[in-house]
């Protein structure tokens, strides 16, 4: 089981997006995929058509003081249209997590989760929300690589190197080492403060950034309104293409490892 | 003095950009204006050049067990580009103040500060995280107006309704009224889901949403690159132009009131 965290503090750069088209392109490539929503504002639960404040139970009972079994874990899954893409949802409790961050061995309760089902699924890719807080902490724990969304513009981009900041911080204390990519999202090569950012992008992170950018379009939005992970929405459109490139240049880097 | 909290779980919508923009056209009408960053990403802070990681002192001080006075709370204040218009930077830190939530009167931290520089500032203009926590609970005690931004789209009108049901729950605990007026962002008249989403929004919030809304505009990001609120680097835009008629509409209702 491969787990891969999707995060970056900073809002609305696709990281929803991203977790859910990649789960959709690796569930039609017959891999097993578990979609983890650890944001409590439940996006993705909602991508979905799932609340996440009626939901009775969700990602939340991870965090319980008396972690759940794989049984337990099992009754908390939901089903999407895609097959072989299963959900754990998030819920609005997830926001009450923060208070008992310092708790012992809070960092480390999804990781210890997901190894309970670790033979029931090939990937599992986490969302996480947009603030550096003990659920970003458990989704990084939890993780061996990490996906990390920048709009190609200039909020976005002074974020950034805080974020690297982060994951500099969090692997230390955590003693592991995570491998992350920085992937350019929603590049409109019509603006100039586009296709300014992305050059300062590739030219500051030569190293860690994909060699090519998810650009903007529609579809990303309409496949959101009607549920289904974009390749299933629309297989030939420019996101489509743009995320199935993205996930072969992943999937070659994992095998050279 | 008026305080205004523009907040909103879902990330990514506009909240910097809407607090920033009315924050120049107030300095544009002679108004002392603050601009309080209380997200600890500082992405109101980095648009004004600011580093949120360097900061020694921040918003971050309002929060400590000692209250500062106003003396210690002016000694926090960073100058920016247009005249009339004030910073108090976020940090880093602040992604701490969620552990201390739970203590006693940690969410009017922030309201007992500004309360002690009621003189000084005409509005104030409070940028929150896109996070439901003791941050945004503070943005929200402490102001009597609450701008809700929304992009125009699907994944944005789900969280909405997340946002007004906390809004209630926050106000009724609080024992306050708070008077939210929704605001849509991004429009971009040429895309199906964007006309779409704002005519589901018109017919869901007919009462207290903005009878227009803010467009996509290039300029805006252009703004946030050079360090100037948007009237000031294209007053003609048609992103200020909005700006401008949604402020308008903002003080006609309080004069009202
Ligand atoms: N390449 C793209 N082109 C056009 N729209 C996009 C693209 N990627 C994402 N979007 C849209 O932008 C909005 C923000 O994306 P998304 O919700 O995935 O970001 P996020 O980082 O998860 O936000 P949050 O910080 O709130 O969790 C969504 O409405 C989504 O449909
Ligand atoms: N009307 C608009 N047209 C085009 N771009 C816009 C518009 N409003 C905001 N933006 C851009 O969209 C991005 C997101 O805006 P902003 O950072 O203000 O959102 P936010 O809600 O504060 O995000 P966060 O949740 O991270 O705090 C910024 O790069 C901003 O420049
Ligand atoms: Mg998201
Ligand atoms: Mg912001």
């Amino acid at each position: 089981m491969r787990v891969w965290a999707v995060a970056n503090q900073k809002g609305g750069v696709g990281k929803t997006t991203t977790a859910v088209t990649l789960g959709g392109l690796l569930a039609e490539r017959k891999q097993r995929v578990l979609l983890l929503d650890l944001d409590p504002h439940g996006s993705m639960t909602s991508y979905f058509g799932y609340d996440p404040d009626t939901l009775s139970q969700s990602s939340f009972n991870l965090f319980a003081e008396q972690e759940p079994d794989a049984q337990a874990i099992n009754a908390l899954l939901l089903s999407t249209p895609c097959e072989g893409l299963t959900l754990l949802p998030s819920s609005m409790a997830l926001a009450t997590v923060e208070r008992r961050a310092a708790a012992e061995g809070m960092g480390l309760k999804v990781s210890r989760a997901l190894a309970k089902v670790w033979d029931q699924f090939d990937y599992v890719l986490i969302d996480s929300p947009p603030v550096l807080g003990a659920l970003m902490i458990n989704a990084l724990a939890a993780s061996e690589r990490l996906l990390v969304p920048v709009q190609t513009e200039f909020l976005a981009l002074k974020g950034l190197e805080r974020m690297i900041r982060t994951i500099s911080m969090v692997t230390q204390s955590l003693r592991k080492d995570l491998n992350y990519t920085i992937i350019p999202t929603m590049f409109d090569r019509r603006t100039q403060a586009s296709v300014g950012a992305l050059r300062e992008l590739r030219n500051t992170y030569p190293n860690t950034i994909w060699a090519a950018m998810i650009p903007v379009d529609t579809r990303i939005r309409d496949a959101s309104r009607n549920g289904v992970p974009l390749s299933q929405y629309s297989a030939d459109s420019r996101g489509a293409a743009a995320y199935r490139s993205l996930l072969k240049s992943l999937l070659s880097q994992q095998d050279q490892r």
